[in-house]
């Protein structure tokens, strides 16, 4: 059985957020020491790895591994009917064929139970290797989003290279061209640590997909290797992250 | 050209 206890349901609501525009179908996994999930998009283009552990909830209680499969859209819909400071509480039955979300105001005056039918996902799992990135750049994660914006303007293809000396974002298009430039900075706020520089090209219309988990996190790594997909990290707090792959595009 | 993610990972 399992009984997970979120503080706020705003967290849940940002991380549905987070993945409903990318997946529209996932499975949940939930084991004794908390929930993953991971997902492709239905291009298999991109995939998307939650992880949340058990420090990240006010309750946490899983006796037997359960697989929760779930449509993110409804999912969505009975997040949006609660209050963000309600807290939320996830229930389901070993061989369970519903989820039961129950949540709960600040002072308990109004309860709220949903019944959420599970799906039968029949789904892959990948093999994530450990990658030792040549570049790794951390900035603000609202930096992230109004510079993939910016560049999405321009082109469906953004160019991202790193150097010692930076990180740049180009895109280039039959209005023009954009160029935007970001170096480590004193403050901290930005952090660029290059092993050997990388030139690589990416789809926009996914890295402004990523975006959406913006208000998880006010950081963001960005973490590029030569021929190996683009990871886009936001951490959750020091118990979890939602992690991004996005394969890169090669000239034809 | 765009590349599949599948690509790069394995199947478990």
């Amino acid at each position: 059985m399992l009984e997970a206890r979120f503080g706020e349901t705003l967290l849940l609501k940002k991380i549905v957020d987070a993945l409903k525009e990318i997946i529209s179908q996932s499975t949940l996994d939930c084991t004794e020491t908390g929930m993953q999930l991971q997902s492709m998009d239905n291009s298999h283009v991109s995939l998307v790895a939650l992880s949340l552990q058990t420090e990240g909830f006010e309750k946490y209680r899983c006796d037997r591994n359960v697989s929760l499969g779930l449509d993110l859209k409804s999912l969505a819909k009975v997040v949006k009917s609660a209050s963000g400071d309600d807290a939320v509480t996830l229930t389901a039955a070993d061989k369970a064929d519903k989820l039961l979300l129950s949540f709960e105001s600040d002072n308990k005056s109004r309860t709220a139970d949903y019944e959420l039918k599970l799906l039968n996902l029949d789904q892959d799992h990948l093999g994530i290797p450990e990658t030792n990135y040549a570049c790794i750049v951390q900035m603000p994660s609202s930096e992230f989003a109004r510079i993939c914006r910016d560049m999405s303007m321009f082109s469906e293809s953004v160019v991202i290279s790193c150097t010692k000396q930076g990180i740049k974002f180009s895109a280039n298009g039959d209005m023009g061209s954009a160029n935007i430039k970001l170096s480590d900075t004193s403050k901290g706020d930005i952090t660029i640590d290059v092993d050997e520089p990388i030139t690589q090209s990416f789809a926009g219309r996914y890295l402004n997909t990523f975006t959406r988990a913006t208000p998880l996190s006010d950081r963001v790594k960005i973490c590029l290797a030569p021929d190996v997909p683009l990871l886009v990290e936001y951490p959750i707090e020091d118990y979890g992250y939602i992690r991004y792959y996005l394969a890169p595009k090669v000239d034809e | 050209m765009q590349r599949n993610i599948d690509a790069f990972f394995k199947r478990l």
